[in-house]
């Protein structure tokens, strides 16, 4: 249980950029 | 305020005080009691010992744990953190266990910076399409008008 | 009901009640090598004393007298610090949002608000693939307009180089000219019979 916490809130920290990476290529790409 | 690294060491260090002082020379002195008899000084030095390893391994255990989990960093940033949301009353965000709920806020000021290009783009585009438009009709009406000027020459050469 | 603290592990990257734990198991462990240690001490000692009584399983006794007295102390005490380090040290007070969770308190947004955001970004992408399928066809216009237009003053270009030639040649109104003309070689046609007519 613990190591599921752990890893629900590192997942919760680091996956916004990590989303918003391909997020902003997308609309980079989009505007190109 | 103390900051979070102080409090911290202070309740480890009460803690290991309490435990120090619960482990009485008496109480061990009459769990030791059949050697105690035999042996009172040595019983005391024994005690001491005990008493000064103890202290020694805990305090040590503790700086490990510090450094292992970098404690003192992150207490002292979340003092920052806290202090600097001290204005706020009421309770902040919290994830809702929704990713796709969540990740929503994380997207939006690009969503509204894309969108705020595109509404620049298409103003940029429709200035410029209004002005081709523009001579695309005034090359109609020039088209037009050599048309006439072509039919008066020919009627006229009729 | 466990609190599982998620936030406060997102900001740690443990969990506190595992930071306690582990503090726990280390303070026991320690307790527990110490009170070998002193056993051991008392055992020897004991050994090098003639006619000792005392056998090594009435010290072991004695030692788990005092280590069940300690480790009831300690638990109680280390469940004392327990509390109050999860509450004063190692939680995220109800106020405070994390620095990479800001984003959450400048944009709060609503799945309607982001559907909304959303489709309006997809009109505009239309709008602006109409505008630019708009000017393709516009400058297709021009181009074509360029070819008709061209075309168009030739022929009058046409026109105007044979009005010139007429005016080099001194004709002045075409149309009388040719009127004139016309007579002229009516009057000759005439005169052609005549002549014809007086020769027959």
């Amino acid at each position: 249980f613990d190591e599921l916490i752990v890893e629900t809130a590192k997942k919760r920290k680091q996956w916004p950029k990590k989303i918003l990476v391909h997020a902003i290529q997308t609309m980079k790409a989009e505007q190109e | 305020p103390q900051g979070r690294a102080q409090v911290f060491s202070t309740v480890v260090d009460a803690f290991l005080k309490k435990l120090l002082a619960a482990g009485s020379y008496q109480k061990f002195a009459s769990c030791y009691r059949c050697f105690y008899k035999l042996q009172p000084q040595l019983t005391r030095s024994i005690y001491d010992q005990f008493l000064s390893q103890l202290q020694s391994s805990i305090t040590e255990e503790i700086q490990e744990v510090k450094s292992e989990g970098n404690l003192e960093g992150l207490f002292n940033s979340l003092d920052k953190i806290v202090e600097e949301a001290k204005a706020r009353e009421e309770p902040a965000w919290r994830p809702s266990g929704i990713p796709e709920q969540d990740v929503r806020s994380a997207l939006v000021p690009y969503l509204l910076k894309h969108r705020s290009y595109l509404r620049q783009v298409l103003r940029e585009q429709q200035e410029e399409n209004r002005k081709v438009a523009e001579s695309v009709l005034a090359g109609r009406d020039r088209i037009v008008e050599l048309q006439q000027l072509i039919r008066a020459h020919k009627e006229a050469w009729q | 009901e466990v609190d599982p603290m998620a936030y406060e592990a997102q900001f740690f990257g443990f969990t506190p009640q595992t930071c306690m734990l582990r503090i726990y198991l280390a303070f026991q462990d320690y307790l527990f090598e110490v009170m070998q240690v002193v056993e051991g001490v008392i055992v020897k000692k004991l050994d090098k004393m003639p006619g000792c009584q005392i056998s090594p399983s009435q010290v072991r006794k004695c030692t788990e007298e005092f280590l069940l007295f300690m480790r009831d102390r300690f638990d109680k005490l280390f469940g004392k610090m327990e509390e109050v380090l999860l509450q004063l040290v190692l939680r995220i007070p109800k106020n405070v949002l994390l620095p990479e969770d800001k984003v959450h308190e400048q944009y709060p947004c609503s799945s309607e608000e982001f559907q909304a955001l959303q489709e309006e970004i997809r009109q505009l992408q239309l709008q602006c693939r109409a505008e630019a399928a708009a000017q393709q066809a516009l400058r297709a216009e021009l181009e074509e307009q360029k070819v008709v237009k061209a075309e168009l003053e030739k022929v009058l270009q046409w026109f105007d180089d044979l009005e010139k030639i007429f005016r080099e040649q001194g004709i002045g109104s075409l149309q009388e000219s040719l009127a004139f003309l016309t007579q002229s070689s009516k009057k000759l046609q005439g005169v052609l019979k005549e002549v014809e007519q007086k020769s027959g």
